[in-house]
Protein backbone atom coordinates (compact mmCIF):
# COMPACT_ATOMS: atom_id res chain seq x y z
CA UNK A 1 0.00 0.00 0.00
CA UNK A 2 1.75 2.98 -1.41
CA UNK A 3 -0.41 5.74 0.90
CA UNK A 4 0.81 3.22 4.14
CA UNK A 5 4.62 3.46 2.56
CA UNK A 6 4.54 7.36 2.50
CA UNK A 7 3.18 7.34 5.96
CA UNK A 8 5.50 5.12 7.27
CA UNK A 9 8.27 6.69 5.56
CA UNK A 10 7.30 10.29 7.19
CA UNK A 11 7.38 8.91 10.29
CA UNK A 12 10.73 7.42 10.28
CA UNK A 13 11.84 10.69 8.98
CA UNK A 14 11.10 11.94 12.12
CA UNK A 15 13.86 10.15 14.17
CA UNK A 16 15.22 11.15 16.09
CA UNK A 17 12.85 14.01 17.41
CA UNK A 18 14.79 16.51 17.43
CA UNK A 19 17.91 17.49 16.32
CA UNK A 20 19.03 21.33 16.17
CA UNK A 21 22.46 22.95 17.94
CA UNK A 22 20.41 24.70 20.20
CA UNK A 23 18.20 21.49 21.52
CA UNK A 24 21.70 19.63 21.93
CA UNK A 25 22.86 22.31 24.35
CA UNK A 26 19.66 22.65 26.25
CA UNK A 27 19.58 18.59 26.26
CA UNK A 28 22.48 18.50 27.63
CA UNK B 1 -2.41 12.23 7.72
CA UNK B 2 -4.58 15.15 6.47
CA UNK B 3 -2.68 15.36 3.34
CA UNK B 4 -2.12 11.63 2.87
CA UNK B 5 -5.97 11.56 2.97
CA UNK B 6 -6.60 14.54 0.79
CA UNK B 7 -3.96 12.73 -1.94
CA UNK B 8 -5.95 9.30 -1.50
CA UNK B 9 -9.08 11.16 -3.13
CA UNK B 10 -7.30 12.93 -6.05
CA UNK B 11 -5.40 9.42 -6.60
CA UNK B 12 -8.49 7.88 -6.94
CA UNK B 13 -10.33 10.50 -9.26
CA UNK B 14 -6.94 10.33 -11.86
CA UNK B 15 -6.65 6.76 -11.47
CA UNK B 16 -10.10 6.40 -12.64
CA UNK B 17 -9.83 8.88 -15.26
CA UNK B 18 -6.88 7.23 -16.56
CA UNK B 19 -8.21 3.94 -16.89
CA UNK B 20 -11.46 5.30 -18.95
CA UNK B 21 -8.65 7.21 -21.81
CA UNK B 22 -7.78 5.45 -24.74
CA UNK B 23 -4.80 7.46 -26.72
CA UNK B 24 -1.92 8.40 -25.65
CA UNK B 25 -2.48 11.96 -26.18
CA UNK B 26 -5.25 11.75 -23.88
CA UNK B 27 -2.85 9.70 -21.13
CA UNK B 28 -0.04 12.61 -21.64
CA UNK B 29 -2.60 15.59 -20.78
CA UNK B 30 -3.38 13.74 -17.51
CA UNK B 31 0.07 13.63 -16.58
CA UNK B 32 0.77 16.58 -17.11
CA UNK B 33 -2.40 17.48 -15.03
CA UNK B 34 -1.74 15.28 -12.76
CA UNK B 35 2.11 16.84 -12.11
CA UNK B 36 0.53 20.38 -12.02
CA UNK B 37 -1.66 19.67 -9.09
CA UNK B 38 -0.97 21.91 -6.27
CA UNK B 39 -2.31 19.07 -3.74
CA UNK B 40 -1.02 15.98 -5.22
CA UNK B 41 2.77 14.97 -4.27
CA UNK B 42 2.20 10.86 -4.29
CA UNK B 43 2.73 9.47 -8.14
CA UNK B 44 3.55 5.63 -7.87
CA UNK B 45 0.00 4.69 -7.95
CA UNK B 46 -0.56 6.33 -11.36
CA UNK B 47 3.00 4.73 -12.39
CA UNK B 48 1.89 1.50 -12.07
CA UNK B 49 -1.64 1.82 -13.74
CA UNK B 50 -1.74 -0.62 -16.69
CA UNK B 51 -3.20 2.60 -18.87
CA UNK B 52 -0.49 4.65 -18.79
CA UNK B 53 2.06 1.35 -20.58
CA UNK B 54 0.33 2.73 -23.51
CA UNK B 55 2.48 5.71 -23.58
CA UNK B 56 5.51 3.45 -23.98
CA UNK B 57 7.08 3.33 -27.24
CA UNK B 58 4.85 6.42 -28.48
CA UNK B 59 6.15 9.96 -28.87
CA UNK B 60 4.96 10.59 -25.51
CA UNK B 61 6.82 8.42 -23.92
CA UNK B 62 8.64 11.43 -22.04
CA UNK B 63 5.84 12.06 -20.51
CA UNK B 64 5.85 8.69 -18.45
CA UNK B 65 9.48 9.58 -17.76
CA UNK B 66 8.33 12.72 -16.46
CA UNK B 67 5.69 10.75 -14.06
CA UNK B 68 8.75 8.82 -12.82
CA UNK B 69 11.11 12.07 -11.93
CA UNK B 70 7.61 13.15 -10.43
CA UNK B 71 7.67 10.20 -8.49
CA UNK B 72 11.30 9.85 -6.87
CA UNK B 73 13.22 12.82 -8.70
CA UNK B 74 14.11 16.16 -7.49
CA UNK B 75 14.66 19.32 -9.46
CA UNK B 76 18.11 18.64 -9.87
CA UNK B 77 17.51 15.78 -11.75
CA UNK B 78 15.23 17.06 -13.85
CA UNK B 79 18.28 20.06 -15.24
CA UNK B 80 20.53 16.75 -15.60
CA UNK B 81 17.59 15.58 -18.11
CA UNK B 82 16.15 18.13 -19.50
CA UNK B 83 16.98 17.52 -23.07
CA UNK B 84 15.20 14.00 -22.82
CA UNK B 85 12.26 15.69 -20.75
CA UNK B 86 9.42 17.37 -21.77
CA UNK B 87 9.34 21.46 -20.60
CA UNK B 88 7.81 22.81 -17.35
CA UNK B 89 4.94 24.74 -16.78
CA UNK B 90 5.47 27.23 -13.81
CA UNK B 91 3.24 24.83 -11.48
CA UNK B 92 5.21 21.63 -12.48
CA UNK B 93 8.11 24.03 -11.77
CA UNK B 94 6.92 24.59 -8.29
CA UNK B 95 5.77 21.07 -7.40
CA UNK B 96 8.91 19.78 -8.44
CA UNK B 97 10.80 22.23 -5.89
CA UNK B 98 8.26 21.26 -3.08
CA UNK B 99 9.30 17.60 -3.94
CA UNK B 100 13.03 18.22 -3.89
CA UNK B 101 12.68 19.71 -0.37
CA UNK B 102 10.54 16.48 0.67
CA UNK B 103 13.84 14.88 -0.62
CA UNK B 104 16.49 17.09 1.30
CA UNK B 105 14.43 16.88 4.38
CA UNK B 106 14.64 12.76 3.92
CA UNK B 107 18.39 12.99 4.87
CA UNK B 108 19.00 15.60 7.26
CA UNK B 109 16.31 17.89 9.75
CA UNK B 110 18.32 20.60 9.31
CA UNK B 111 18.59 21.86 5.44
CA UNK B 112 21.35 25.07 5.40
CA UNK B 113 20.42 27.77 3.43
CA UNK B 114 22.60 27.38 0.85
CA UNK B 115 22.25 24.09 -0.47
CA UNK B 116 18.77 24.92 -0.08
CA UNK B 117 18.92 27.25 -2.75
CA UNK B 118 21.39 25.51 -4.82
CA UNK B 119 19.27 22.84 -5.00
CA UNK B 120 16.01 25.08 -5.91
CA UNK B 121 17.71 26.90 -8.08
CA UNK B 122 16.69 30.56 -5.68
CA UNK B 123 19.22 33.34 -6.11
CA UNK B 124 18.44 34.74 -2.54
CA UNK B 125 17.65 33.99 1.06
CA UNK B 126 14.39 36.29 1.26
CA UNK B 127 12.92 34.45 -1.94
CA UNK B 128 13.61 31.03 -0.34
CA UNK B 129 12.08 31.94 2.60
CA UNK B 130 8.86 33.17 1.01
CA UNK B 131 9.03 30.07 -0.74
CA UNK B 132 9.66 27.44 2.63
CA UNK B 133 6.65 29.23 3.95
CA UNK B 134 4.28 29.95 1.45
CA UNK B 135 4.69 27.24 -0.66
CA UNK B 136 6.09 24.22 1.76
CA UNK B 137 4.60 25.46 5.06
CA UNK B 138 1.46 26.24 4.53
CA UNK B 139 0.56 23.61 1.74
CA UNK B 140 0.80 21.40 4.52
CA UNK B 141 3.51 18.89 3.45
CA UNK B 142 6.31 20.58 5.56
CA UNK B 143 6.37 21.64 9.31
CA UNK B 144 9.52 23.35 10.97
CA UNK B 145 11.12 26.72 11.69
CA UNK B 146 13.53 29.10 9.75
CA UNK B 147 16.67 30.42 11.70
CA UNK B 148 17.94 33.39 10.29
CA UNK B 149 21.11 33.36 12.45
CA UNK B 150 22.00 30.05 11.58
CA UNK B 151 20.78 30.09 7.57
CA UNK B 152 18.99 27.08 7.99
CA UNK B 153 15.40 25.70 8.07
CA UNK B 154 14.78 23.12 10.50
CA UNK B 155 12.92 20.33 9.62
CA UNK B 156 10.24 19.29 12.66
CA UNK B 157 8.07 17.32 9.68
CA UNK B 158 7.74 16.29 6.13
CA UNK B 159 5.00 13.92 4.27
CA UNK B 160 6.64 10.97 2.56
CA UNK B 161 7.89 11.09 -1.37
CA UNK B 162 7.08 7.89 -3.21
CA UNK B 163 9.66 5.13 -1.98
CA UNK B 164 12.38 4.03 -4.28
CA UNK B 165 12.85 0.20 -4.14
CA UNK B 166 15.93 0.51 -2.01
CA UNK B 167 14.43 2.65 0.37
CA UNK B 168 12.62 0.07 1.82
CA UNK B 169 15.27 -2.12 3.16
CA UNK B 170 16.72 1.50 5.18
CA UNK B 171 13.21 1.94 6.69
CA UNK B 172 12.58 -1.59 7.89
CA UNK B 173 16.31 -1.39 9.54
CA UNK B 174 15.75 2.26 11.02
CA UNK B 175 12.31 1.00 12.56
CA UNK B 176 13.70 -2.52 13.99
CA UNK B 177 16.68 0.03 15.55
CA UNK B 178 13.74 1.82 17.35
CA UNK B 179 12.02 -1.23 18.23
CA UNK B 180 15.24 -2.42 19.77
CA UNK B 181 16.25 0.75 21.63
CA UNK B 182 13.02 1.04 22.79
CA UNK B 183 12.78 -2.57 23.80
CA UNK B 184 16.14 -1.74 25.63
CA UNK B 185 15.02 1.40 27.32
CA UNK B 186 11.68 -0.35 28.48
CA UNK B 187 14.05 -3.11 30.22
CA UNK B 188 16.55 -0.57 31.29
CA UNK B 189 13.40 1.25 33.20
CA UNK B 190 11.95 -2.07 34.50
CA UNK B 191 15.55 -3.18 35.99
CA UNK B 192 15.51 0.53 38.03
CA UNK B 193 12.05 0.04 38.73
CA UNK B 194 12.75 -3.30 40.56
CA UNK B 195 16.19 -2.18 42.39
CA UNK B 196 14.04 0.98 43.64
CA UNK B 197 11.90 -1.81 45.07
CA UNK B 198 14.44 -3.64 46.46
CA UNK B 199 16.35 -0.65 47.79
CA UNK B 200 12.94 0.51 49.40
CA UNK B 201 12.49 -2.53 51.35
CA UNK B 202 15.78 -2.89 52.38
CA UNK B 203 15.98 0.60 53.57
CA UNK B 204 12.53 0.27 55.37
CA UNK B 205 13.92 -3.06 56.93
CA UNK B 206 17.32 -1.16 58.41
CA UNK B 207 14.90 1.18 59.86
CA UNK B 208 12.68 -1.03 61.76
CA UNK B 209 15.81 -2.41 62.97
CA UNK B 210 17.49 0.45 64.02
CA UNK B 211 14.24 1.77 65.69
CA UNK B 212 13.69 -1.79 67.24
CA UNK B 213 16.89 -1.34 68.71
CA UNK B 214 16.14 2.36 69.80
CA UNK B 215 13.05 0.65 71.85
CA UNK B 216 15.37 -2.03 73.56
CA UNK B 217 17.56 0.54 74.80
CA UNK B 218 15.10 2.78 75.94
CA UNK B 219 13.85 -0.31 77.81
CA UNK B 220 16.47 -1.46 79.56
CA UNK B 221 17.45 2.31 80.79
CA UNK C 1 -46.46 66.91 29.84
CA UNK C 2 -48.60 64.44 28.19
CA UNK C 3 -49.18 66.71 25.57
CA UNK C 4 -45.45 67.77 25.07
CA UNK C 5 -44.73 63.81 25.12
CA UNK C 6 -47.02 63.74 22.05
CA UNK C 7 -45.41 66.41 20.16
CA UNK C 8 -42.03 65.00 20.50
CA UNK C 9 -43.10 62.11 19.63
CA UNK C 10 -44.58 63.42 16.54
CA UNK C 11 -41.75 65.30 15.55
CA UNK C 12 -39.63 62.39 16.26
CA UNK C 13 -41.50 60.71 13.65
CA UNK C 14 -41.39 63.50 10.96
CA UNK C 15 -37.34 63.71 11.67
CA UNK C 16 -36.74 59.79 11.68
CA UNK C 17 -38.67 59.84 7.72
CA UNK C 18 -36.88 62.48 6.81
CA UNK C 19 -33.25 60.18 7.80
CA UNK C 20 -32.54 63.06 10.48
CA UNK C 21 -32.08 60.41 13.51
CA UNK C 22 -29.37 62.26 15.97
CA UNK C 23 -32.67 64.95 15.64
CA UNK C 24 -35.35 62.27 16.03
CA UNK C 25 -33.33 60.81 18.80
CA UNK C 26 -33.10 64.32 20.76
CA UNK C 27 -36.46 64.57 20.15
CA UNK C 28 -37.55 61.42 22.13
CA UNK C 29 -34.38 61.66 24.95
CA UNK C 30 -36.05 65.14 25.83
CA UNK C 31 -39.10 62.66 27.06
CA UNK C 32 -38.98 62.26 31.08
CA UNK C 33 -39.08 58.61 31.43
CA UNK C 34 -39.23 58.89 35.59
CA UNK C 35 -41.98 61.51 35.38
CA UNK C 36 -43.94 61.46 38.51
CA UNK C 37 -47.12 62.74 36.70
CA UNK C 38 -46.71 59.83 33.61
CA UNK C 39 -46.15 56.77 35.20
CA UNK C 40 -44.22 54.76 32.52
CA UNK C 41 -43.76 51.03 33.34
CA UNK C 42 -40.41 49.59 32.30
CA UNK C 43 -41.40 47.88 29.48
CA UNK C 44 -42.35 50.79 28.20
CA UNK C 45 -38.96 52.87 29.25
CA UNK C 46 -36.99 49.78 28.31
CA UNK C 47 -38.67 50.76 24.31
CA UNK C 48 -38.03 54.11 24.35
CA UNK C 49 -34.09 53.97 25.76
CA UNK C 50 -33.44 50.87 22.73
CA UNK C 51 -35.76 53.30 20.42
CA UNK C 52 -33.28 56.47 21.12
CA UNK C 53 -29.98 54.28 20.80
CA UNK C 54 -31.09 52.74 17.49
CA UNK C 55 -31.92 56.31 16.21
CA UNK C 56 -28.20 57.41 17.59
CA UNK C 57 -26.51 54.48 16.05
CA UNK C 58 -27.99 55.05 12.56
CA UNK C 59 -25.63 58.41 12.69
CA UNK C 60 -22.89 56.20 14.29
CA UNK C 61 -22.85 57.98 17.54
CA UNK C 62 -21.80 55.29 19.88
CA UNK C 63 -21.23 57.92 22.77
CA UNK C 64 -24.98 58.51 23.22
CA UNK C 65 -26.27 55.63 21.93
CA UNK C 66 -24.40 54.31 25.21
CA UNK C 67 -25.97 56.33 27.78
CA UNK C 68 -29.28 54.88 26.64
CA UNK C 69 -28.15 51.48 25.85
CA UNK C 70 -26.34 51.50 29.34
CA UNK C 71 -30.32 53.06 30.83
CA UNK C 72 -31.72 49.91 29.33
CA UNK C 73 -29.23 47.38 30.90
CA UNK C 74 -31.26 47.98 34.15
CA UNK C 75 -34.51 47.29 32.65
CA UNK C 76 -33.65 44.77 30.23
CA UNK C 77 -33.20 41.76 32.98
CA UNK C 78 -36.69 41.82 34.04
CA UNK C 79 -37.90 41.86 30.21
CA UNK C 80 -39.73 39.11 28.65
CA UNK C 81 -40.49 41.37 25.28
CA UNK C 82 -38.22 39.29 23.06
CA UNK C 83 -38.07 41.72 20.02
CA UNK C 84 -36.81 44.24 22.47
CA UNK C 85 -34.56 42.43 24.25
CA UNK C 86 -33.28 41.32 20.61
CA UNK C 87 -32.67 44.97 19.71
CA UNK C 88 -31.05 45.51 22.58
CA UNK C 89 -28.50 42.89 22.36
CA UNK C 90 -28.27 44.09 18.50
CA UNK C 91 -27.66 48.16 20.06
CA UNK C 92 -24.96 46.67 22.14
CA UNK C 93 -23.25 44.73 20.00
CA UNK C 94 -23.13 47.91 17.33
CA UNK C 95 -22.06 50.42 20.32
CA UNK C 96 -18.91 48.04 21.28
CA UNK C 97 -18.37 47.86 17.45
CA UNK C 98 -17.90 51.83 17.19
CA UNK C 99 -15.92 51.90 20.67
CA UNK C 100 -13.29 49.62 18.67
CA UNK C 101 -14.43 46.88 21.67
CA UNK C 102 -13.87 44.64 18.85
CA UNK C 103 -13.23 41.26 20.46
CA UNK C 104 -16.47 42.04 23.24
CA UNK C 105 -18.34 43.09 19.74
CA UNK C 106 -17.33 39.71 18.74
CA UNK C 107 -18.63 37.38 21.18
CA UNK C 108 -21.97 40.07 20.81
CA UNK C 109 -22.63 39.48 17.50
CA UNK C 110 -21.75 35.50 17.08
CA UNK C 111 -24.66 35.28 19.87
CA UNK C 112 -26.81 37.21 17.75
CA UNK C 113 -25.74 34.96 15.14
CA UNK C 114 -26.82 31.95 16.75
CA UNK C 115 -30.85 32.89 17.32
CA UNK C 116 -32.33 29.50 16.39
CA UNK C 117 -36.05 31.44 15.86
CA UNK C 118 -37.24 32.54 12.92
CA UNK C 119 -40.18 34.53 14.33
CA UNK C 120 -40.19 36.79 17.41
CA UNK C 121 -42.92 38.28 18.17
CA UNK C 122 -44.20 39.93 15.42
CA UNK C 123 -40.62 40.30 13.22
CA UNK C 124 -39.33 37.63 11.39
CA UNK C 125 -35.73 36.31 11.72
CA UNK C 126 -34.37 37.29 7.94
CA UNK C 127 -31.53 34.74 7.15
CA UNK C 128 -29.37 37.49 5.86
CA UNK C 129 -29.28 39.39 9.16
CA UNK C 130 -27.66 36.19 10.89
CA UNK C 131 -25.29 36.08 8.48
CA UNK C 132 -24.45 39.66 8.83
CA UNK C 133 -24.20 39.14 12.41
CA UNK C 134 -22.05 36.47 11.71
CA UNK C 135 -20.02 38.17 9.58
CA UNK C 136 -19.49 41.21 11.96
CA UNK C 137 -17.93 38.73 14.14
CA UNK C 138 -15.40 37.52 12.02
CA UNK C 139 -14.51 40.92 10.91
CA UNK C 140 -14.65 42.13 14.55
CA UNK C 141 -12.33 39.41 15.79
CA UNK C 142 -10.06 39.77 12.95
CA UNK C 143 -9.76 43.44 14.11
CA UNK C 144 -9.25 42.91 17.46
CA UNK C 145 -5.93 42.79 19.19
CA UNK C 146 -3.90 39.68 18.72
CA UNK C 147 -3.44 37.27 21.82
CA UNK C 148 -4.97 34.11 23.29
CA UNK C 149 -8.23 35.50 23.99
CA UNK C 150 -8.71 36.62 20.32
CA UNK C 151 -7.13 32.96 19.55
CA UNK C 152 -10.35 31.41 21.41
CA UNK C 153 -12.85 33.45 19.39
CA UNK C 154 -10.95 32.80 16.20
CA UNK C 155 -11.13 28.85 16.92
CA UNK C 156 -15.21 29.09 17.59
CA UNK C 157 -15.97 30.65 14.50
CA UNK C 158 -13.35 28.84 12.17
CA UNK C 159 -15.43 25.56 13.38
CA UNK C 160 -18.40 26.69 12.87
CA UNK C 161 -19.35 25.34 9.37
CA UNK C 162 -21.79 28.64 8.44
CA UNK C 163 -18.74 30.61 8.23
CA UNK C 164 -16.75 28.80 5.36
CA UNK C 165 -20.03 29.97 3.53
CA UNK C 166 -18.93 34.30 3.71
CA UNK C 167 -17.25 35.97 1.88
CA UNK C 168 -14.67 36.91 4.17
CA UNK C 169 -14.29 33.09 5.23
CA UNK C 170 -10.84 32.72 3.18
CA UNK C 171 -9.36 35.55 5.28
CA UNK C 172 -11.04 33.91 8.54
CA UNK C 173 -8.87 30.68 7.85
CA UNK C 174 -5.62 32.39 7.18
CA UNK C 175 -5.90 34.37 10.76
CA UNK C 176 -7.00 31.55 12.49
CA UNK C 177 -3.74 29.43 10.92
CA UNK C 178 -1.71 32.46 11.94
CA UNK C 179 -0.55 32.54 8.36
CA UNK C 180 1.12 35.90 7.23
CA UNK C 181 -1.64 38.38 5.18
CA UNK C 182 -0.02 40.03 1.71
CA UNK C 183 -1.17 43.38 0.60
CA UNK C 184 -3.72 42.28 -2.31
CA UNK C 185 -5.37 40.40 0.58
CA UNK C 186 -5.66 42.95 3.49
CA UNK C 187 -6.60 45.54 0.63
CA UNK C 188 -9.48 43.51 -0.72
CA UNK C 189 -10.57 42.72 3.75
CA UNK C 190 -10.55 46.42 4.17
CA UNK C 191 -13.26 47.32 1.51
CA UNK C 192 -15.65 45.19 3.42
CA UNK C 193 -14.95 47.47 6.55
CA UNK C 194 -17.26 50.89 7.73
CA UNK C 195 -15.27 53.84 8.02
CA UNK C 196 -15.29 53.42 12.46
CA UNK C 197 -13.29 50.41 11.60
CA UNK C 198 -10.79 52.39 9.41
CA UNK C 199 -9.95 54.89 11.58
CA UNK C 200 -6.75 56.98 12.43
CA UNK C 201 -5.33 55.97 15.50
CA UNK C 202 -2.85 58.49 17.51
CA UNK C 203 -0.16 57.10 16.13
CA UNK C 204 -0.82 57.95 12.56
CA UNK C 205 -1.90 54.41 11.73
CA UNK C 206 -5.46 52.66 11.16
CA UNK C 207 -7.95 50.04 13.21
CA UNK C 208 -7.29 47.64 10.42
CA UNK C 209 -3.33 48.50 9.82
CA UNK C 210 -2.40 48.01 13.57
CA UNK C 211 -4.59 44.53 13.80
CA UNK C 212 -2.77 42.97 10.36
CA UNK C 213 0.73 44.54 11.91
CA UNK C 214 0.20 42.21 15.11
CA UNK C 215 -1.15 39.25 13.19
CA UNK C 216 1.91 38.93 10.73
CA UNK C 217 3.94 39.35 13.66
CA UNK C 218 2.57 36.95 15.26
CA UNK C 219 2.65 34.47 12.51
CA UNK C 220 5.99 35.09 11.82
CA UNK C 221 6.72 33.52 15.31
CA UNK C 222 5.09 30.56 13.75
CA UNK C 223 7.93 30.11 11.20
CA UNK C 224 11.25 32.15 12.31
CA UNK C 225 13.39 31.99 15.34
CA UNK C 226 14.47 34.96 15.10
CA UNK C 227 14.00 38.40 13.11
CA UNK C 228 16.35 41.45 12.21
CA UNK C 229 14.04 45.01 12.25
CA UNK C 230 14.48 45.10 8.76
CA UNK C 231 13.49 42.09 8.15
CA UNK C 232 10.78 42.08 10.48
CA UNK C 233 9.56 46.20 8.62
CA UNK C 234 10.30 44.88 5.36
CA UNK C 235 7.83 41.82 6.25
CA UNK C 236 4.91 44.30 7.55
CA UNK C 237 5.83 46.63 5.54
CA UNK C 238 6.60 49.81 7.44
CA UNK C 239 9.33 51.16 9.15
CA UNK C 240 11.80 48.94 11.45
CA UNK C 241 11.85 51.49 14.39
CA UNK C 242 7.54 50.82 14.32
CA UNK C 243 8.13 47.46 13.84
CA UNK C 244 10.14 47.03 16.54
CA UNK C 245 8.14 49.38 19.21
CA UNK C 246 5.26 47.48 18.00
CA UNK C 247 6.81 43.92 18.97
CA UNK C 248 8.45 45.40 22.53
CA UNK C 249 4.35 46.16 23.06
CA UNK C 250 3.18 42.81 22.40
CA UNK C 251 5.73 41.36 24.47
CA UNK C 252 5.13 43.56 27.65
CA UNK C 253 1.67 42.65 27.03
CA UNK C 254 2.07 39.07 27.21
CA UNK C 255 0.75 38.88 24.06
CA UNK C 256 3.61 37.14 21.93
CA UNK C 257 6.90 35.32 23.27
CA UNK C 258 10.24 36.70 22.23
CA UNK C 259 12.81 39.12 23.49
CA UNK C 260 14.62 42.13 21.55
CA UNK C 261 18.17 42.88 21.52
CA UNK C 262 18.27 46.63 20.67
CA UNK C 263 22.42 46.71 19.73
CA UNK C 264 22.05 43.62 17.32
CA UNK C 265 18.61 44.89 16.02
CA UNK C 266 17.41 41.21 16.31
CA UNK C 267 13.82 40.15 17.68
CA UNK C 268 14.01 36.19 19.27
CA UNK C 269 11.01 34.80 18.90
CA UNK C 270 10.85 32.55 21.99
CA UNK C 271 12.11 32.06 25.46
CA UNK C 272 15.08 30.22 26.34
CA UNK C 273 12.89 27.03 27.25
CA UNK C 274 11.88 26.56 23.87
CA UNK C 275 14.30 23.02 22.17
CA UNK C 276 12.81 20.95 25.29
CA UNK C 277 9.35 21.54 25.26
CA UNK C 278 9.08 21.27 20.65
CA UNK C 279 11.06 18.47 22.23
CA UNK C 280 7.96 17.41 23.88
CA UNK C 281 5.56 18.40 21.03
CA UNK C 282 7.57 16.59 18.52
CA UNK C 283 7.49 13.68 20.62
CA UNK C 284 3.46 13.78 21.51
CA UNK C 285 3.41 14.00 17.28
CA UNK C 286 5.54 11.00 16.54
CA UNK C 287 3.19 9.13 18.58
CA UNK C 288 -0.14 10.48 16.92
CA UNK C 289 1.94 9.63 13.85
CA UNK C 290 1.91 6.35 14.78
CA UNK C 291 -1.18 5.90 15.80
CA UNK C 292 -2.67 7.39 12.81
CA UNK C 293 -0.38 4.75 10.42
CA UNK C 294 -1.76 1.64 12.98
CA UNK C 295 -5.74 3.59 12.14
CA UNK C 296 -5.01 3.39 8.77
CA UNK C 297 -3.64 -0.20 8.27
CA UNK C 298 -6.29 -1.74 10.62
CA UNK C 299 -9.09 0.50 8.96
CA UNK C 300 -7.64 -1.45 5.58
CA UNK C 301 -7.63 -4.77 7.25
CA UNK C 302 -4.23 -5.29 7.77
Amino acid sequence: DNSLLRQVSSLVRRLPAMESEKFQDEFL
Amino acid sequence: MDAERRQAELIEQFSAQAAALSSAPQLAALVLEATSHPALFAFSELLTLPALSKLTGTQYASSLDLLRLFAYGTLKDYKSNSCTLPALLPDQVRKLKQLSVLTLAESTKVLPYDKLMQELDVSNVRELEDFLINECMYSGIVRGKLDQLRRCFEVQFAAGRDLTPGQLNNMIETLSDWLGTSDGLLHQIQEKIKWADATSEVNKKHQKEFEDRVEEAKKSI
Amino acid sequence: EEQVVVIREKLAELYESEQQWSKAAQMLSGIDLDSGIRMLDDTNKLSKCVQIARLYLEDDDAVNAEAFINKASFLVTNSNQEVLNLQYRVCYARILDLKRKFLEAAVRYYGISQIEQRQIGDEEIDENALEQALSAAVTCTILAGAGPQRSRVLATLYKDERCSKLKIYPILQKVYLERILRKPEIDAFAEELKPHQKALLPDKSTVLDRAMIEHNLLSATRSTYFCSFDELGTLLGIDPRKAEKIASRMICEDRMRGSIDQVEAVIHFEDDSEGLQQWDQQIAGLCQAVNDILDSMSSKGI
